[in-house]
């Protein structure tokens, strides 16, 4: 059974991209058959992985719009078992090029019909925005991740991200579930982060998940070698934290 | 003459926001008359401020629509010298309501034109997006600052950036300068910061500020406690780099 999970948080810079890819490569480690979709036109789950911005024509924009296959606009990576569909700049008009169209929540959800069982896990990278990419990430997804930093600002637009998923599991797709809440950046050294952290775990208690991603230079340095962090330094911390992370994935996904 | 000063940048938690109040604050502490403009549905200059979220009906958001005025949206804040015209959830309706209508990017320029004499500087903080708002913004502006992490998906996306920017200039606002690329959360002791930074001015050259924005937790604290860095710890690190900054853009603005 194909799981799809969305990484959402309209909170800029909070790790979604980060941590798309980061579970996507360690999931592929453990022989999972991964596809990742960049649902963000900036496209950095592409650039993370070594594609180069408009060296590609594939792209999601087409199989959104319905004038392309999902099988098409395919590539294979770097990583072993992990193939991507990428975004290009042309996505950022989906929104306005859709506005009239009937059932606009399900385009991508119908698109990826064809080719789920061809993969274990299905990864969708959201831009820092709850419009209309967003919209058609969560009526296609099982299960959401919300990546967050431990700072004032993340903590702050948590509730408003919450509801907003509420309203389109009662909306558009039942199945939606809060997998968890990932603490990203992590520093245990600030008081700041320990306080963002009493106050999650205080409101979401076992739906954060155990594992917190600490702040580790390599994890940054890895997209511009166009690698994961687990392929770019195994040992680091973050590769570390972002293999046990996606171990909670399995167990919390694969329960039946 | 009033100076307008959009602070843009697609990519995601760069410091927008954190640059845009505290260079408001620093620009107020020097006695020059500030309005700063929240045009990010987040409202996160306005809950750094202070105001909690919803506690107020005053929004860009009519101003925008052209149901309501400008003078009637804004709000004084703790800071002397400072005041608000914040941003509201409804913001994020804005582009699709405004869809069919006649010389919508003007919307913003055409609002604030009876307000604009009563202030030195008008600072407009923008959502992590190349859309309306960002383009509203954009045709208002004299001047923009980018402000950019040391990282390399922020470094990827300044060249779409910059070419955005140019296109805006030729087709809406001739005026527009890019006042200049500010570094921000800047860490010296990662190769990945100098490499950016070493990058970035071989690119921008002089149109990089001099004055880099250190990493600096008290930064990170000050909205917590609905202040500006300069009014929460006026010593630290980080308050005193955005004083220099706020230095640097009365010497580039104010050369006549
Ligand atoms: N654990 C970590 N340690 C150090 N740096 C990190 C870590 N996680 C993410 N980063 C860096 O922080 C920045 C923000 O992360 P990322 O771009 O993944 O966030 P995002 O939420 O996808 O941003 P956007 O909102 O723009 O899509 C990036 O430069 C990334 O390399
Ligand atoms: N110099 C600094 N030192 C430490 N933390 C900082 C600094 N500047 C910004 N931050 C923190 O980094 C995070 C991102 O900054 P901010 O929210 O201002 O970016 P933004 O570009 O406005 O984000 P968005 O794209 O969501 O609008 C915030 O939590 C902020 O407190
Ligand atoms: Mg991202
Ligand atoms: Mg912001």
């Amino acid at each position: 059974m194909t799981k799809i999970i969305a990484f959402a948080n309209q909170k800029g810079g909070v790790g979604k991209t980060t941590t798309a890819i980061n579970i996507g490569a360690s999931l592929a480690a453990i022989k999972k058959r991964v596809l990742l979709i960049d649902l963000d036109p900036q496209g950095n789950a592409g650039t993370g992985l070594g594609f180069v911005r408009a060296s590609h024509r594939q792209s999601v924009y087409g199989v959104i719009m319905g004038t392309a296959n999902a099988a098409d606009n395919i590539l294979s990576t770097a990583v072993q078992g992990m193939h991507i569909l990428p975004s290009t700049m042309a996505l950022a008009g989906a929104e306005v090029d859709l506005l009239d169209v009937e059932n606009r929540e399900y385009r991508l959800r119908d698109a990826l019909k064809p080719i789920m069982e061809h993969y274990d896990y299905i990864l969708l990278d959201c831009p820092p925005a709850l419009g209309f990419l967003t919209l058609n990430a969560l009526t296609t997804a099982d299960y959401v991740i919300i990546p967050l930093q431990c700072e004032f600002y993340a903590l702050e637009g948590i509730s408003h991200l919450v509801n907003s998923i509420k309203e389109i599991k009662n909306k558009w797709n039942p199945n939606l579930e809060v997998l968890g809440v990932l603490l990203t950046m992590y520093d245990k050294r600030y008081g700041l982060t320990r306080a963002v952290e009493d106050d999650v775990r205080g409101t979401f208690g076992d739906r954060v998940f155990k594992t917190v991603v600490p702040r580790n230079v390599r994890v940054s340095e890895a997209p511009s070698h166009g690698k994961p962090a687990l392929f770019y330094d195994f040992n680091s911390a973050g590769a570390q934290a972002y293999l046990r992370v996606a171990t909670e994935v399995v167990q919390k996904t694969e329960k039946e």
